[in-house]
């Protein structure tokens, strides 16, 4: 919260766009805050009601340089908007910078995100140090905006201000439970906690799960915990598989029809490619899960309860494919969410359990529950 | 003049940290002159702060990361104190 705690003593609050920038047609803009004012209303007990004329708790103007309130915005770039803490006059106002080239896309910057921080300001929120809240400082042009949710950090924030949503009477919700304070971060011991993904890196292991993923070395007892876009900015949340080329040093992950290559870091030039030109038949849209055998260079994917198999040497899908996952990996379940290889075993994921395969005496050796490997 | 060149923009540098730790972190503008100094005056420290709150590696030094991450487009809310 800003010092001294400033926030609204009602919570029914009006605003009013005061002017529009010329970058978006009109309903553009007003379809951009009502989605940003939603964003707040859906996790508090506030409501807004629009007015178009006189005063408004929230005025919302678009400005340039100079605009007379001895924060002058600076030009195209840097500066994006800034907001006012809840009050009387200019408080609670957002100001947007004009030079900047507002849009409904990620093609320039993003009107819906940057309203809805600068909301949280007119609402009493300050800026938070979470790299995920949506109240961190700098702009994220990477922001999936399909998949757009408030951080728990936001949540939290604003929750402490306003309370959370009224529970609706038809609502029945079980005594013990609480109400639902929005999108959370994975738990690495949450007994149901099941991956998306899971890949060796470079001697590590990766398990991928929503926007985040937990990165296992072999030489620490430690893991870490990661949001994907810290490594690979460019990636998708909720990957659907992965796996390791350790020959070429290069990670495949997969989400829906395509996949991209990635060196450390780098996500390698020319993608991401359609899953197709692997020589997947047109009426798969995606696979489920894939693993990589290191030492006779097959890349196995797991669609649904059958499989494909990948000549790495050949770059060729190899024919006889697919085939069922329950012939040729008996014990394992018959859809997989994410497998990997490791010290010579295949680890197949489903749920909150994983099955460690012997490729030698084709069978499940042991069953053990997911999250094992984070010493849960 | 390869030289001078350089010297210009770390001076430029210089000038956009002060202005940067000013408008988001509270540093006072009599603070100056401190790109000169190399000790753990208020500059390092507001550095620091800085370097800390955005998640950076926290080195007290204006290096390569912190100024990519300070050029980056930002809402023009201050993160430490208020409008100045």
């Amino acid at each position: 919260t800003f010092p001294g705690v400033p926030k609204w003593r009602k919570t029914h609050l009006t605003y009013r766009i005061v002017d529009y920038t010329l970058d978006l047609p009109r309903d553009a803009v007003d379809s951009a805050i009502e989605k940003a004012l939603n964003v707040w209303k859906e996790v508090t007990a506030l409501t807004f009601s629009r007015t178009d004329e006189g005063e408004a708790d929230i005025k919302i103007s678009f400005a340039v340089r100079d605009h007379g309130d001895f924060s002058p915005f600076d030009g195209s770039g840097h500066v994006l908007a800034h907001a006012y803490p809840p009050g009387p006059g200019f408080y609670g106002d957002i100001h947007f910078d004009d030079d900047e080239l507002w849009v409904e896309d990620k093609s320039g910057t993003n009107l819906f995100l940057v309203a809805a921080h600068e909301l949280g300001h007119s609402l009493g929120l300050f800026h938070s140090a979470d790299p995920r809240a949506l109240m961190y400082p700098v702009y994220n042009r990477l922001t999936d905006l399909a998949r757009f949710h408030l951080s728990q950090d936001d949540v939290d924030g604003i929750q402490f201000l306003y309370g959370p949503p009224p529970v609706s009477p038809d609502e029945p919700v079980a005594p013990t439970e609480s109400v639902p304070s929005g999108p959370e971060t994975p738990a690495a011991c949450d007994p149901a906690l099941s991956f998306d993904a899971i890949s060796t890196l470079r001697g590590e292991i990766l398990f991928f799960k929503d926007r985040y993923f937990w990165r296992r070395s072999h030489w620490s007892l430690e893991f870490e915990f990661h949001l994907i876009a810290t490594f690979w900015p460019s990636l998708p949340s909720g990957l659907d598989a992965a796996y390791e080329v350790t020959s070429k040093d290069i990670l495949f992950v997969f989400k829906g029809n395509q996949f991209w290559a990635i060196r450390g870091t780098e996500v390698q030039a020319g993608y991401p490619k359609s899953i197709h030109t692997l020589g997947f038949p047109a009426t798969i849209g995606k696979i489920d899960a894939a693993v990589s055998d290191k030492e006779k260079k097959k890349t196995y994917f797991f669609v649904g309860n059958k499989y494909w198999r990948f000549d790495e040497n050949n770059q060729s899908m190899e024919q006889g494919f697919p085939r069922l996952i329950a012939d040729d990996f008996p014990g394992v379940e018959p859809e997989v969410d994410a497998a990997f290889q490791e010290f010579g075993f295949f680890y197949f994921f489903r749920g909150s359990l994983q099955f460690g395969f012997d490729p030698n005496a084709k069978m499940v050796t042991h069953t053990l529950k997911s999250n094992d490997w984070l010493y849960c | 003049y390869p030289l001078n060149g350089a010297a210009r923009k770390e001076d430029s540098n210089m000038d956009f940290l002060q202005q940067y730790l000013e408008n988001y972190y509270n540093l006072a503008k009599d603070t100056k002159p401190f790109v000169r100094r190399r000790d753990g005056g208020p500059v390092v420290e507001k550095i620091r702060e800085m370097q800390k709150f955005l998640g950076l590696v926290v080195t007290g030094k204006l290096d390569s990361d912190t100024v990519e991450m300070m050029h980056k487009p930002r809402c023009g809310v201050p993160d430490v104190g208020d409008f100045t």
